[in-house]
């Protein structure tokens, strides 16, 4: 932020900082919310915006006379706001790039491309707040917003189990008989149950509780 | 199979193998991935005595040691030294527990590499990689984590005999929760305050042997012991570890960066956190374990929710797939694409951090700042959505998920550590604070 406001220019990751962003999210329909550039650029926005918020109430505190690890102190909540948001915004880029740069088929690029969609979505209506507080988006496009993240559920739906097998987990290291790859699940919590250590005498050793306290 | 489930799969619109191309970055990695797998998977010697869950703390930590040293020989014998494809198959042998030894072949091994001197490399290196030692990473303190500066334990130099003597001053100076610590390493990277000359010049790092080679009974002057059970990981030995006035010859100080020499004068470091290195890797690992964990919690609450089926969604019909409720949906969707989120970024953060390796053993600094502040930021951003992902997962499969059966409490105990160990999360989102506030 320091830097950010000086001639130096900014790279890496924290170059969004001095980058002309769209003063207010471009989406006009609800289909634009799929478009990676109005998604990234909400992200960047979110971002620079809380980030310089931080340091801007960290030049406040400063100037009420206080010291840098009291003022420091004071910004918790806005400095642990803005490293959150910076980060979030590196998952959606990384998610992207990733998306770009894989080699496959069609479909499962569709199916790839949808969950980046959806993961981004999914970000914003969940820090939505952050985007009306300044007014980069309107309550109207948190409504295109939402209506297009309902949409992808069903795009999602259809091919969800594809998309974990894909994971490639073997049973053995899924250790999981909720998540067995055949689907065969009461049968084998029932096997599963019945090889409990407790299940090895049809009178337990608590009993020598029991059996006095019932007859008592 | 069960129709349920079979009947998702016949609909499927692409083949998942396509996918797993993708995420494991080419048809010859999964290739390779599914066979050292394979290997670990069909070893007898692998299988457990038990399903973990009927074990107790001691039979699993015994039973994890037995399976660590076998998978090191088989290792040996593959001739496996390709990280990744190590980790591959330390992930198969150990399944849904924590990997024991894992601080060995990680922060020992990379401290040995990157922070000793090629000369004391000439022995160290080959010890660790030949197995004739066990090694840990004893940093954190009963008292003091993540505030490397606030660490007790001194490292106090003697010109006259050459040696440093290891202490620790005060009851919170106890080296505490180190894996594998307590009752299985010989040896330990300790982290230490150093004293020359009468002066303290900061936390470095010592390689302090623990335990005798012959008997494994910990060396006069060190104090060993298991710190108990956890949430998870109760597979490893996580110890504690108290020194008094426990002395080390000189050559054991990790020189590569800072010295001191045999009169007790100081060579400083070229950059003052270089000595955090060994942190780097650990943070950046992380990132993408994230995604695994959650790709394992979405796999388990994906299938389970085409299997279960309950109320009917339209009156008078069967009753409906779980997954075909918006809520359900809701729960677990936002946590599948997380995992893809991770994986991907994951990725990316390793790139960023073998890069950044190269320029500093090229003596270039200069990327070390944003590396720190991006590992740390990322792996708490994490590590923190991880830990309510899996949770949420877990509701997810109703009243079963509260089951050992269903995997999640064996899951979720083995990944939440990572939301505090290798720095706290509040703490390493103020670190990226710190860095974003300065540029």
């Amino acid at each position: 932020a320091r830097q950010a406001g000086s001639k130096d220019k900014l790279v890496g990751c924290a170059a969004y900082l001095q980058a002309d962003l769209p003063p207010r999210c471009l989406a006009k329909r609800q289909i634009d919310f799929l478009r990676q550039d109005i998604l990234v650029d909400a992200y960047k926005h979110r971002a620079k915006s809380v980030v310089m918020l931080a340091a801007r109430r960290l030049g406040e505190e400063l100037k009420k006379g206080h010291s840098q690890p009291i003022a420091w102190n004071n910004c918790h909540m806005y400095l642990v706001k803005a490293a959150m948001a910076h980060c979030h915004l590196y998952c959606v880029e990384s998610f992207f790039d990733g998306v770009n740069t894989s080699e496959t088929s069609q479909p499962a690029l569709d199916a790839l491309m949808t969950l980046c969609q959806f993961y981004a979505i999914f970000g914003i209506s969940q820090n939505k707040g952050d985007l009306l507080q300044d007014g980069y988006m309107n309550g109207e496009q948190l409504n295109m917003l939402e209506r297009q993240l309902i949409d992808l559920l069903a795009v999602i739906r259809p091919i969800a189990v594809t998309l974990v097998d894909a994971f490639d987990v073997p049973d053995k290291m899924l250790s999981s008989v909720l998540g067995r790859y055949d689907g065969n699940v009461y049968e084998n919590l029932y096997e599963w149950a019945k090889s409990s250590p407790l299940n090895k005498k049809e009178v337990p050793d608590a009993y020598k509780y029991i059996g006095p306290f019932l007859r008592e | 199979i069960n129709p349920d489930i079979a009947e998702e799969r016949e609909n499927a619109k692409f083949d998942p193998i396509e996918l797993t191309y993708v995420i494991d970055g080419g048809k010859e990695k999964t290739e390779r991935r599914r066979f050292l797998e394979s290997e670990a998977l069909n070893d007898p010697v692998f299988d457990d005595p038990a399903d973990i869950a009927f074990l107790t703390d001691e039979q699993r930590h015994t039973n994890s040691v037995r399976k660590s040293l076998h998978m090191v020989r088989r290792l040996q014998e593959m001739e496996i030294t390709n990280h990744m494809e190590s980790h591959w198959f330390r992930v198969a042998v150990h399944r849904s527990e924590e990997i024991a030894l894992s601080l060995h072949a990680s922060m020992f091994q990379h401290t040995v590499m990157h922070q000793m001197t090629e000369e004391q490399q000439a022995y160290w290196l080959r010890a660790t990689k030949d197995y004739t030692l066990l090694g840990t990473y004893a940093q954190t303190e009963l008292g003091h984590g993540t505030f490397l500066r606030g660490l007790e334990t001194t490292a106090t130099y003697d010109p006259t005999t050459q040696e440093f003597e290891i202490h620790s001053p005060t009851l919170t100076s106890m080296k505490w929760w180190p894996g594998n610590l307590g009752k299985t390493a010989t040896h330990a990277i300790v982290a230490a305050q150093l004293y020359t000359k009468g002066s303290r010049m900061g936390v470095h790092m010592f390689m302090v042997p623990l335990r005798s080679l012959e008997t494994h009974l910990p060396h006069p002057g060190v104090e060993l012991g298991d710190i108990g059970p956890k949430l998870g990981y109760n597979n490893i030995d996580n110890g504690f570890l108290r020194f008094n006035h426990y002395r080390i010859p000189i050559e054991n100080m990790c020189m590569r960066h800072s010295k001191v020499m045999p009169d007790g004068t100081y060579v400083p470091p070229p950059h003052k956190k270089i000595s955090y290195g060994s942190m780097l890797p650990i943070r950046s690992g992380i990132v993408g374990n994230t995604g695994w964990y959650l790709s394992k919690g979405s796999t388990i609450a994906t299938r389970y929710s085409v299997v279960r089926r309950q109320s009917e969604l339209i009156p008078g019909t069967k009753e409906a797939k779980i997954l075909d409720y918006q809520s359900q949906q809701l729960k677990i969707f936002p946590n599948l694409a997380t995992a893809f989120a991770f994986i991907f970024t994951g990725r990316e953060m390793m790139k960023h951090y073998f890069e950044s390796l190269a320029e500093m053993d090229e003596g270039n600094y200069s990327s070390l700042p944003e590396l720190h502040a991006t590992s740390a930021g990322l792996k708490a951003f994490t590590s923190s959505v991880m830990a309510s992902g899996l949770e949420e997962l877990r509701t997810s499969c109703g009243g079963h998920g509260y089951s050992k059966a269903s995997g999640f409490p064996e899951l979720y105990g083995t990944a939440a550590p990572a939301s505090t160990y290798e720095g706290e999360n509040t703490v390493m989102f103020l670190q990226t604070a710190r860095y974003l506030m300065k540029v």
